[in-house]
């Protein structure tokens, strides 16, 4: 499974979160306004985590971050 | 298998809940305001708690923790 | 699989029955008003229970545990 | 798969009945009034009897006990 | 794969049938009116017969086993 | 996979047919009118005739045997 | 997957192809009229012909044999 | 997946094609009006031909092999 | 998975590519007005090539080769 | 999976990226207008490119190229 | 799973990112104006960046970079 960030503004960050016993960020993938990061689920990669203005698409739904 | 929770207001907190005999919380990810988490379940994690306001999309729906 | 649990009071129980030959409570965990617990069906939990007024989010559909 | 019984009132038995050559009792959880259980199939329960009045959430329809 | 029977009346019978090379009655159930059994298919059971008032609720449609 | 039989009239005949080089019958079940029989495909079952009148309900669509 | 015959005419053939690298009947089934035959696709069969006034429900659509 | 065609005028040709490196015709199944004829691919046949007035059901639509 | 190709003029050629490092035509068939081929993707043919006029059904839509 | 290219005009390219740590070309397929290509995802092919005026049909959408 | 990418105008970058424990771009993709492409995630891409006017089709959604 993968998941689609698209972002609204500059300085988005989509934060990779380690698989395993302990949760740490093993990377963050700074975008600009417009950029697209399309990041799946992976070996490493258990949990995402998406700051600043985006829109996300996933099988569950599609997220505004910004949204009331 | 993942769900992705939408903090709607600050101090949301993701709770991870550990897979096997005994249930303990192994990680508590805090989230601001806006902030999104996309959570697997995975090898060590088999429960997931959310406190706080927030939105949560899941393949059996979508959830308004607050909703009356 | 995994299902959806929305507490809409205080004090909500969301109890794990062991899976084998017998079939005993290995976990119960509390819920306050508005907490949110996901939890998968595992090696250890082949059956849930839950007391108190809450909304389930199932494959099979949603129910309010509380409805006439 | 699992199955999910609400009862609709006290003394509701949810029984499950052994996988194998013989068909025994395994296990009877009684509910009482708004308790919900849900129960997977599993390598000891290959059939499950409900008695009471409930509704049953499965994969082939939803089930009041209880209808004329 | 699973089915489940809703007594209409008392003493419907649901009978399993046994896997492999002859086919035996191994098991019959009797339920009372309104009782309902869920029943997988096994390694020990390749069909089922069904004798009485019931509704049976299968995967490839609803049954009412006295309907005209 | 399975298939439903509903007997409309006594005598209604359910025929397992091996499975392998050779075809042959197996086994005859006779059912009366209103039982059911529900039956899987199996190690020993490649198919099945139906004599008399019934409906029979399948993944590929419902069959009457005494339509016009 | 298996397909349904349904016969709307004494003297209904269907016929069993050989699998393998040569295509031989291995085996031909007189059905009545209104008998119904279910058959899989099996090791030994892997090509199916169906003669005289049938109705064929498959995964791909329903035939009537006789139609225009 | 197998396929199912219908002579709609005698004659008709259903031709398989060998798997494998070379493509060669190793069977060619002649087919009376109103004969329908079910199938599969399998170790031996990767491709099909057919020659002549039919219909031919498929899991990307229906063909009549004569229209416009 | 398999596609359908069906020729609506003479000389329609439905061309297989090889699979592997290097992509050569491996076999061409030549079809005349009318006669379809129904062709899978197997070890030797990972690609597909159709010239002339001629209607392809496919998984993913349904094409007219020569459409303005 | 596989991908459905249709040429609209003469010269269209269908252009094969090698899976692996590097990324080159390893076939680049020139179509004339009318010709159709139809794709695998492969062992050696894990990205294709198209240039030129041409329909492609996916699982995820239908694209013509040269849209405004 | 694979996703599309048809750029809108000239310079889009379609970039890949190394699958494994760290996160670096293995290779990135220049697109002309109206080309298309379309990439897996592999072995050894896991995440995919797309940076300028783009389209891109995905099983979760259609993206237009530069939408406001
Ligand atoms: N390290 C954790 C990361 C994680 C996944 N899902 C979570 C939900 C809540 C908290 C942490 C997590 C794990 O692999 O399980
Ligand atoms: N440790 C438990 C966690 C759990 C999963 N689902 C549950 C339901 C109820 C209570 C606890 C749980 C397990 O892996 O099984
Ligand atoms: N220990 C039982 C728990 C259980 C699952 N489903 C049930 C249905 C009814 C009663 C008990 C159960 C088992 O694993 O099988
Ligand atoms: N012991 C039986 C229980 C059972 C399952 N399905 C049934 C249907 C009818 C009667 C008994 C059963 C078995 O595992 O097969
Ligand atoms: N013993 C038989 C039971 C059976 C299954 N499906 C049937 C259909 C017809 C008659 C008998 C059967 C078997 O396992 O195959
Ligand atoms: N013995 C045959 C039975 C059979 C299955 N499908 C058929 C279709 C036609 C004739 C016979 C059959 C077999 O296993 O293959
Ligand atoms: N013996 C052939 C039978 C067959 C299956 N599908 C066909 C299509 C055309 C002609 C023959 C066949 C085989 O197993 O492959
Ligand atoms: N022998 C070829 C037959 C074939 C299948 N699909 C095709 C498409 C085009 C031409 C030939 C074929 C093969 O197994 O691959
Ligand atoms: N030999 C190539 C054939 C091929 C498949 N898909 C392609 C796309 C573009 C160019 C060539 C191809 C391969 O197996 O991979
Ligand atoms: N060699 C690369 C090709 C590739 C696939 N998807 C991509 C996305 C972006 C860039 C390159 C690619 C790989 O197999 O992974
Ligand atoms: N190297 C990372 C790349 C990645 C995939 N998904 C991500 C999400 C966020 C950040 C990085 C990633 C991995 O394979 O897991």
């Amino acid at each position: 499974p993968y998941v689609v960030i698209r972002a609204k503004e500059n300085g988005v960050q989509v934060i990779g979160m380690t698989r395993g016993e302990s949760t740490r960020l093993h990377h963050t993938e700074k975008l600009d306004r417009h950029e697209v990061m399309i990041a799946q689920f992976t070996e490493h990669t258990s949990a995402i985590k998406v700051r600043g203005k985006a829109t996300i698409y996933t099988a569950v739904g599609r997220i505004e971050t910004d949204s009331p």
